[in-house]
């Protein structure tokens, strides 16, 4: 799965996803990537969220839709709410992470797996490149 | 106010220690790749939505990531992909499921956006209105590569791994 957030100079935020899903996947399986909410959100009252991972579990948690929820009524910070998400994602079994941004331009990204690829830029950042 | 773009790739094996230096390489190469074509948009006072959507783009046309070419195959020898694509300035939305001809599955997320009145299209009616809308199309010889065969033949003869948490995350 691949997927990017943004927030622009206006402050405006979007989210993409894609991917080619499970290895060997049956019976017209599909996870969390084209389900709004689950992998996919973005509002600009709060951020744009992109997962990837094991999509089921994604799909339990509304993951987006809740990481945004969050900041929206409770006021949290981004680096809290994606702690207390990625925990609760582990809690029920899934892997993966995600990558975030608000309207104010905090951007972070969380996994609990060994390592995920992934790379930020932004108007006062050079580009950084990670995997592990 | 400034601009920040984020992106993720999955692209297999992330033990440290087991990754190849080639597969390292390719992988890091992509993403640079795909954050330029994101940044290029965004430094000119693009929009969020053109910047995820070009990155996007970017991974879906390199075979090191699972979406687009190098997608991985379904357990019939196809391959079937997914995306979605949602603008927060006014939480419009468009996605699409099990496509199979469709070069940027994104794009052809954003047309559902942009040019319906739904949300998600999903298998042989999102193909469809791939092609009713004149989307670049792909034969599922493009979206193929050798190692992504090789994985699903591994699968196959493991059948009780029907799901690949252990060869995607260790």
């Amino acid at each position: 799965t691949v997927g990017a957030v943004a927030v622009d100079e206006a402050g405006h935020v979007a989210a993409a996803t894609s991917t080619g899903g499970l290895t060997a996947k049956r019976w017209g399986r599909i996870g969390d990537s084209p389900l709004i909410g689950a992998g996919t959100y973005a509002d600009d009252r709060a951020a744009a969220i992109s997962c990837t991972g094991s999509g089921e579990h994604f799909i339990r948690l509304g993951l987006a839709h809740e990481l945004c929820a969050r900041l929206r009524l409770c006021g949290d910070e981004l680096s809290i709410v994606e702690q207390d998400l990625i925990a609760e994602l582990g809690r029920i079994g899934g892997k993966g992470g995600f990558i975030a941004v608000t309207p104010e331009g905090d951007a972070r990204w969380a996994f609990n797996t060994p390592g995920m690829y992934r790379g930020r830029v932004s108007h006062d950042l050079e580009a950084q490149i990670a995997i592990f | 106010m400034g601009w920040t773009l984020m992106i993720h790739g999955g692209a297999g094996s992330m033990r440290r220690g087991q990754l190849a230096e080639a597969d390292d390489a390719a992988g890091r190469a992509g993403l640079s790749a795909a954050l330029e074509a994101g940044a290029a948009i965004l430094r000119d006072g693009g929009s969020a939505l053109d910047a995820v959507e070009a990155a996007v783009k970017v991974l879906e046309d390199d075979p090191a990531f699972n979406a687009g070419r190098g997608s991985v195959f379904t357990w019939d020898g196809r391959i079937e992909c997914d995306a979605a694509i949602m603008d927060g300035r006014d939480r419009n939305a468009g996605a699409v499921a099990g496509v199979t001809a469709t070069r940027h599955p994104v794009s052809l997320a954003r047309e559902v956006m942009a040019n319906s009145a739904h949300v998600l299209l999903s298998a042989a009616g999102a193909d469809a209105f791939s092609k009713e809308h004149g989307l670049e199309q792909a034969d599922q010889a493009w979206f193929a590569i050798p190692e992504r065969r090789r994985q699903l033949d591994e699968m196959k003869a493991r059948p009780e791994g029907a799901f690949d948490s252990g060869m995607k995350y260790g």
